[in-house]
């Protein structure tokens, strides 16, 4: 099974 | 006050269409560099980022930063009155709450003016580290468009590796599998028809076709796309917009649970 990774767990908030 | 003039109005249509699938609605910043918008899907999946020289405008003023919030749906319709040929000038006021797009056409017999709504939308820029690709892969943009368009017909997902034998495309699905493969070719008579396919190190990483068939929106911006990967970070899928800017989409990827 493959899950979705989302953005934001790459790019940050400020 | 705002006031951006662009003779090559065509580029701004294309824009819209190339984004107002992915994103609903959108804070259009503008500053002394230029007009630019990053925002993610509902799903916070994908991430568009877009910037438009101020250099590519041929009048270009803009006093103070702003940011407007924007229907892409609606500004797309609005957009797409104004012909292909048609010089394009986005005016706004400080603090006001509409936007005008004006459409001259190449003759100066036909002048029109549409106001939209403006909005107030929350979003915060995320922060896009500086990143070494493992690899880079640039083709032509129609090419991509055709290989994500045919794998999606047989799987949801594709998987992109490059190696050094060259740069793969597969998916599954319940009807079978399919793969391509590209190889690096640079002899070609026109530089926008070659495969260049730089490897720093093997990567293969797994992705949502339903985005990148999004992406591939942009198709009619730019002859190449370039597709940066690596293990562990969204993979950026890139098309330049004339000698103006770029759109870049960034896309997360799947993993093994």
């Amino acid at each position: 099974m493959q899950r979705q990774r989302s953005i934001l767990s790459f790019f940050q908030k400020p | 006050m705002l006031e951006l003039r662009l003779v090559q109005g065509s580029l701004l249509k294309k824009v819209l269409e190339s984004i107002k699938d992915l994103v609903n609605d959108a804070n259009f910043d503008c500053s002394s560099t230029g007009f630019s918008l990053q925002a993610m899907d509902s799903s916070h999946v994908a991430l568009v980022s877009l910037l438009l020289r101020s250099e590519g405008f041929e009048h270009y003023r803009c006093d103070r930063n702003l940011s407007m919030g924007m229907n892409l749906g609606n500004m797309s319709k609005m957009l797409k009155c104004a012909g292909n040929d048609d010089i394009i000038t986005i005016k706004a006021d400080d603090g006001g709450d509409t936007v005008t797009f004006m459409f001259e056409s190449p003759t100066q017999d036909k002048i029109a003016d549409f106001e939209m709504k403006l909005m107030d939308i929350d979003s915060e820029h995320l922060g896009i580290p500086d990143a070494e690709y493992h690899s880079i892969v640039r083709m032509p943009s129609s090419e991509f468009q055709r290989i994500c368009k045919d794998l999606s017909t047989i799987g949801d997902t594709v998987v992109i590796s490059v190696t050094k034998e060259g740069v793969k495309f597969s998916t599954a699905g319940d009807i079978g599998t399919a793969n391509i493969v590209l190889r690096q070719n640079t002899t070609v008579d026109k530089p926008e028809d070659a495969i260049v396919i730089e490897m720093n190190e093997p990567v293969s990483l797994s992705f949502a076709l339903r985005y990148m068939n999004s992406f591939t929106k942009a198709t009619p911006l730019s002859d190449t796309v370039t597709i940066s990967l690596s293990s562990e970070l969204p993979v950026v899928v890139e098309y330049k917009v004339a000698e103006m800017g770029y759109i870049r989409y960034y896309l997360a990827p799947k993993i093994e649970e």
